[in-house]
C-alpha cells in the first residue's frame, strides 16, 4: 500500500542519511541521500518511481556513486542496509565476506556497527578478516580435513592462525 | 522467532550431517578458501523457497546433492532444516466472528457460577500471536531433494508445497530476495542496481 | 590468422593445464582445461568458437566453475592470466586488490607466484593485504592528508600500520 | 620496451602533479579506502585510449576532472602522461624496397674508396626495431580533456588523434581491455564472462 511504503521510505531515508543516520556514523561525517527518480515530466509517483541514492564522503564531492571506490562503496552499502534494519529488522542477517574490500580501520567500524542492532537480530558473518572476528561472540570454523569434505568446528580466536589455517587442536 | 540451528546433510560439501547453532548474537564462519563457507548460505537460501539453481551457483538443480569427492561416493539426497524458536508473542481473547448469535451476548449476564443461560453457543477462541503462523514453540522447515529429481517440503515434519514455505516468511524480511542476506561478492549490488530494483528491495521492507 | 590463433591457444592451454602449469602450481594439485565450444552439430570453429574452462581444485569435482568458491575462482583466474602471460608476455601488468578474496595461505602463492615473470614484465599491485605487500621490492602509499585531494608518498613495509594506515613519517 | 613512469595532474582526486616511477620489478599501491589508488588505473585505462566514461566510474568522460574538494575548487584540465623506454631491439641493414636499380648492384663491386661506380641510387636504409614504433629511447605519451569538452593527445610533444594512440599499442599487450590490466572487483570476470568474451581475450594474446 502507498501509505506504507511513503512511511518506510522516510523512516529508511532519515536512518540512513539525517545527521545521526548510518552514513555519518559508518564514515565519520559526510552525507548521503535517497531520493523517488522523478519521470520525464518531473513527476514522481509513490507506487512506482525507482530510487537513487546519493553519498558524499566527508570532504569529497563526487557527483555519481560510481565514483566512489571500492570500500567506500562497501562501507554505504552497509549503512543502507542497517538504515532498512532500524525500520525493519530481520530477525536475522548473514553477511558473506562484506569486508573484503575495507581497510583495517572501516573494518573496525564496520565490526562494531552491528552491536547496535542486536536487541532486534542476530548475525552471521562470514570473514577472513581478523578485527570482524574479534567482534563475534562465538566462532564456527569450516575445514575439510578430507578434501572435498566440509566439516565443522568450533573454535576461539586464538586458534585462528596467522595464516588463516585452524590450528590443529581446533579441527579434532 | 529467532533462527535456532541449522543442519545440513548430503547439501553440496556437507557430505555428514552437520549442525549450526546460532545461540550468540554475532557468529562468525571462518575458515580457509574453499571449504563450505558460502555454501552455508546456499543452504540457508534453498530451504527458505530459492528456486533457481543459478541463484545458488550451480547450473541444476541437482547440483546441491553431494557429488562425490577423491574419497567418497556422490550421495542421492541432500536435505536441509532450519530450526525457529516461535515463542507466543501475546496472547488475546478474541471471539471468533463465526459466533452467529453475537447479539445474545450483551443480554445474557453470565450468572455467578460461570454458566451462561443464553442458548447460543459462544465460541472464544484463545488467539495466540507468533511471528511465524503455526502454533508452535518450535518450527522445523525442511527441504530435501532426491537423486531422482523428487523434491521433499516439510513443515515441523508435515509434507508441504514450496509455495507454503515462501508464503510462512512473508513479511517477517526473511527470504531469498531480501535484504536479510548479502551474498559473497554482492556486497555493492545494492547500491549497483537500478532505481527499480532498490524500490523493489525497499517494498520489502515496508 | 587461424594458426597463429590456434598456436597461442594450445600453447596457454598447456601453460594453464598441463601437469606443470599454473594451475596446478598455484592449488598444489588438481586439474584444469580448456577447450573450443562445439556448436549445435559438434563441430568446432578455430575461426569462432568461444572458450570454456574447466577447473579441478584438488580432491574436488565440480561440475561447472559456477560452484567453485570466492576464493577458489580469484587463484583460478589468476592461474589463467599468468598462463597467457607465459605465452604472450605484456610489457607490464596492473593488479587492482585481485587478493581481495583470498585467506592468507592463498595470498602467498598469488605474491610469489609473480616473481616467475619479472625477467619479461614487471607488476604493479594495488593490496590492503601485508603478505602481498611482503612481495613487493617497492612500496607507494597513496593518502589523503587534505580531504578528497590524492598524495603519493614514499613508504617501507614497516610503515603500513597495523590498521592500513600509513606513518606519519612516511606522509610528509 | 619498459613503462617507466606515470605523471597525472587535475586527474580525478590527484588534484597536485604527481608522479609514479615505476623502477622495481614488483611495485605495492598500499592507502586508506578511498584515497585514490583506483584512480591511478583508470588514469593509465585512460591515456591508453579508453573511450567509454561508464569503464572509468564516471556518468561523463567530465568527470575524471578533478571535481573539487572541501578545501579545493574545481579544475580546468585533467592531463596524464606515460613515458615509455623504447630501447632499440636489433638494427639490421635492409635495403628499401623502393630503390628501383636493385640489380645494378651486383655487377657494380664498390672500388676501395667506396664509391659506387654505378648510376643507380642507392638506398640503403638502416631500419631499427623497438617495441614502440616511435624512432626514439623515450617515448611519451599524453593525454588532456578540458573542462570545456576538448581533448587533446600527444607523442612525444606531437599532436595526434586518439586513433594514433590506440594503433601504438596494438598487437603489444597493453590495452584498455587486454588482459594486462584487472580492475578492481573484476578479478573472476575472465572466468564468468561467456565462450565469446573468453576467445576475444585470448585473441588479444594471439
Ligand atoms: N554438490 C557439491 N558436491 C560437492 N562439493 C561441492 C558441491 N557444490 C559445491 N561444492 C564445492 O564446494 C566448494 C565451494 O565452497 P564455498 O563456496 O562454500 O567455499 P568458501 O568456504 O566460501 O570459500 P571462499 O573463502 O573462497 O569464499 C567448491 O570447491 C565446490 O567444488
Ligand atoms: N573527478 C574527481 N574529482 C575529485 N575526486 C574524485 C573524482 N573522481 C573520483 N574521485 C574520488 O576518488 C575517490 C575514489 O578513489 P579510488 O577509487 O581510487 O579509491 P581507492 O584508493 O582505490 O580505495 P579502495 O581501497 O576503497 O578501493 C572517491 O572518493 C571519489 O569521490
Ligand atoms: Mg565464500
Ligand atoms: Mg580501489
Amino acid at each position: 500500500s502507498r501509505v506504507r511504503f511513503e512511511e518506510t521510505f522516510n523512516a529508511v531515508r532519515t536512518n540512513f542519511g539525517g545527521t545521526d543516520g548510518m552514513f555519518r556514523r559508518l564514515f565519520g561525517g559526510g552525507s548521503a541521500d535517497m531520493f523517488l527518480v522523478p519521470d520525464e515530466e518531473g513527476n514522481v509517483d509513490w507506487l512506482a518511481s525507482g530510487i537513487e541514492i546519493r553519498a558524499k564522503p566527508p570532504g569529497k564531492e563526487p557527483r555519481v556513486i560510481s565514483q566512489l571506490s571500492g570500500g567506500e562503496k562497501s562501507m554505504t552499502t552497509v549503512a543502507l542496509l542497517l538504515a532498512i534494519f532500524q525500520s525493519k529488522p530481520a530477525p536475522f542477517c548473514i553477511l558473506d565476506e562484506v569486508d573484503a574490500a575495507l581497510d583495517e580501520a572501516n573494518t573496525e567500524r564496520f565490526a562494531s556497527s552491528l552491536h547496535g542492532f542486536l536487541d532486534r537480530s542476530h548475525f552471521i558473518v562470514i570473514t577472513h578478516h581478523k578485527r570482524t572476528m574479534q567482534h563475534c561472540h562465538k566462532l564456527y570454523g569450516v575445514t575439510m580435513p578430507q578434501r572435498g569434505v566440509s566439516r565443522r568446528v568450533a573454535v576461539r580466536f586464538e586458534q585462528v592462525g596467522n595464516d588463516g589455517r585452524l590450528s590443529k587442536d581446533a579441527v579434532e | 522467532m529467532r533462527l535456532a540451528k541449522l543442519t545440513l546433510s548430503g547439501f553440496k560439501s556437507f557430505a555428514d550431517t552437520t549442525e549450526f547453532t546460532f545461540d550468540a548474537p554475532v557468529i562468525g564462519i571462518v575458515g580457509p578458501n574453499g571449504c563450505g563457507k558460502s555454501n552455508v548460505v546456499d543452504a540457508i537460501k534453498w530451504v527458505l523457497g530459492e528456486r533457481s539453481a543459478k541463484s545458488l551457483r550451480g547450473s541444476a538443480m541437482i547440483d546441491v546433492i553431494f557429488a562425490g569427492s577423491a574419497t567418497r561416493k556422490p550421495l542421492g539426497c541432500a536435505s536441509v532444516t532450519l530450526t525457529f524458536d516461535n515463542p507466543v508473542l501475546d496472547r488475546s481473547v478474541e471471539v471468533a466472528p463465526s459466533a452467529p448469535a453475537m447479539e445474545t451476548i450483551e443480554d445474557e449476564q453470565e450468572s455467578d457460577d460461570g454458566e451462561a443461560e443464553g442458548s447460543a453457543q459462544v465460541r472464544r477462541g484463545l488467539v495466540v500471536h507468533r511471528a511465524l503462523p503455526v502454533d508452535h514453540d518450535v518450527v522445523e522447515v525442511t527441504r530435501r531433494l532426491y537423486s531422482d529429481g523428487r523434491s521433499e517440503y516439510l513443515i515441523n515434519g508435515k509434507k508441504v508445497r514450496l509455495r507454503d514455505i515462501r508464503e510462512l516468511f512473508m513479511d517477517t524480511g526473511i527470504g531469498t530476495d531480501a535484504y536479510s542476506i548479502i551474498e559473497q561478492g554482492k556486497v555493492a549490488a545494492l547500491l549497483e542496481a537500478n532505481p527499480a530494483e532498490r524500490r523493489a528491495i525497499l517494498e520489502e521492507a515496508a
